[in-house]
């Protein structure tokens, strides 16, 4: 038997708003650590890892580990349904093959269940090893989500390329070429403004901007984003879920031939 | 897309 209460219900819609245009089934695997769900985009050049940790929730009681097959964009139409501040109970039996998502309204007034189907997904875990990051940048998630976009409408490729001075985005297309730079700002006195770089050694690194445009979708969920990355290595883009747990995105580079 | 590596090549079957 499996039944979790989230109070901050909306985290859980946020969280699957942000990875339902890049991975459109996936196994979300319960224990009694909680709630994780890894899962690579269609075309195998990112992978999602998110965990939401069991204390996060009110009430948690996972007898055995079990692992629900979902369509995100029938979760994402059943969260929506949610209001913004319901608590959101999550019910499935161990042998079931549905899962019930329960909204109560704060002031209790309003109860709604819905009943998902549960899918057969055959998804293969990956290993992520632990990795000791060479350049790691805290940056305001807007900001983020503001360069990836409007490197976009310049380029399909970015480099990032980090080094003592800063970070700096770059693209080139046919309408000619864009440069981001963003400078540490440890001073700003609003915690959010600020952009913190732990730099080990310098680093540049080729991606797809699509998709760090797409991991942007994560934007509501936190103040900042976090991109740590090693020369030759998948860039890591973490957006915290409140002191809950994390959602993490890994893409991997693109090498000049 | 031209030189894009498949994430499969850094995280292995875990």
């Amino acid at each position: 038997m499996l039944e979790a209460r989230l109070v901050q219900g909306s985290m859980l819609r946020k969280v699957v708003d942000a990875v339902k245009d890049l991975v459109s089934d996936a196994n979300i695997d319960v224990s009694s650590s909680g709630f994780s769900l890894q899962a690579m985009d269609t075309s195998h050049v990112s992978l999602i890892a998110m965990h939401l940790r069991a204390d996060a929730f009110e009430h948690f009681r996972c007898d055995r580990p079990m692992s629900m097959g979902m369509s995100l964009a029938n979760l994402a139409k059943v969260l929506k349904c949610a209001g913004s501040d319901d608590i959101v109970t999550l019910k499935a039996n161990d042998d079931g093959d549905t899962v019930t998502f329960m909204f109560e309204s704060p002031k209790e007034d309003r109860v709604s269940d819905f009943e998902l189907k549960l899918m057969d997904i055959d998804s293969e875990h990956l290993g992520i090893p632990d990795t000791d990051y060479c350049a790691t940048v805290t940056m305001p998630a807007g900001e983020y989500a503001r360069i990836c976009k409007d490197l976009s409408s310049i380029g399909d490729t970015v480099v990032i390329s980090a080094t003592k001075d800063g970070v700096k985005f770059t693209t080139s297309g046919d309408v000619g070429t864009a440069n981001v730079t963003v400078r540490q700002n440890t001073t700003a006195d609003k915690k959010e403004d600020q952009t913190i770089i732990d730099l080990k050694e310098p680093v540049a690194l080729t991606f797809a901007l699509r998709y760090l445009t797409s991991f942007a979708k994560a934007t509501p969920l936190a103040t900042h984003v976090t991109l740590s990355m090693t020369r030759e290595l998948p860039v890591m883009v973490e957006y915290a879920i409140q002191d809950m747990g994390h959602l993490r995105f890994y893409l991997a580079p693109k090498i000049e031939d | 897309g031209k030189g894009q590596t498949n994430i499969m090549s850094f995280f292995g079957k875990g």
